[in-house]
């Protein structure tokens, strides 16, 4: 653990809770991508089914069971309680395009041909690009309301610090894992564009073009 | 490289 994936996950967890409350306070999943979170929560369960067959840390196990039930909340706000507010017709993103070539690619490259590493590994490829639809919703309707930026700009700087993250462990332990690192620059090049406008225009909401 | 080694990470 070094500073860099302390605040990358707290980052994370900032984010997930931010869409949370979001949702909650105004009774409303008005601009959010549906289909994004439905990727998260597949993204957290595939990855974390190691929950299941070893013990990491209490911190390890505690992070990964509130980020798959905050997904499975903020999919259950989406599509049950607050359905009659979600903004399907500007939800077209055809996700089959992602999930269909993440899980080839995670067939053909991975660290080990076994079931859960062929998951964890789908997982990381799925989730370098699972925030496509709600960049793809914001694009179609040009506008994303200021608290949705700013739950944007906590998951992207999440990923950003993953890699200072993997850097540091790459100087001081040796260690890295080219999977991660590819897909997470992946993940992070994705926000560029919005990090960009995130911080020109100061994090208020804005028209918005991708 | 280090196989399965990234799995403590979240």
């Amino acid at each position: 653990m070094n500073i860099f994936r302390l605040i990358g996950d707290l980052s994370h967890l900032a984010a997930i809770i931010i869409l949370l409350l979001k949702i909650w306070k105004s009774r409303s999943c008005a601009g959010i991508s549906g289909k994004s979170q439905i990727l998260f929560a597949i993204v957290f369960t595939t990855r974390y089914l190691d929950l299941l067959t070893s013990f990491i840390s209490l911190y390890n196990t505690c992070m990964k069971v509130i980020y798959i039930g905050c997904a499975y909340a903020t999919v259950y706000l989406i599509y049950m309680k607050f359905r009659a507010t979600y903004d399907g017709n500007h939800d077209s993103f055809r996700v089959e395009f992602l999930v269909v070539p993440v899980g080839g690619l995670a067939v053909l490259i991975n660290h080990d041909f076994s079931f859960l590493e062929i998951l964890w590994t789908f997982s990381i490829y799925l989730e370098s690009v699972a925030i496509l639809p709600q960049l793809f919703m914001i694009s179609k309707t040009g506008e994303a309301e200021t608290i949705t930026t700013h739950y944007l700009f906590c998951l992207g700087l999440y990923r950003a610090l993953y890699l200072f993250n993997w850097i540091w462990r790459f100087y001081f332990e040796g260690f890295f894992d080219m999977i991660a690192i590819v897909a997470g620059v992946v993940q992070t090049v994705l926000y560029c564009d919005f990090f960009y406008l995130y911080v020109t225009k100061d994090g208020k909401g804005y028209r918005f073009s991708i | 490289l280090a196989f399965s080694g990234s799995k403590d990470e979240l």
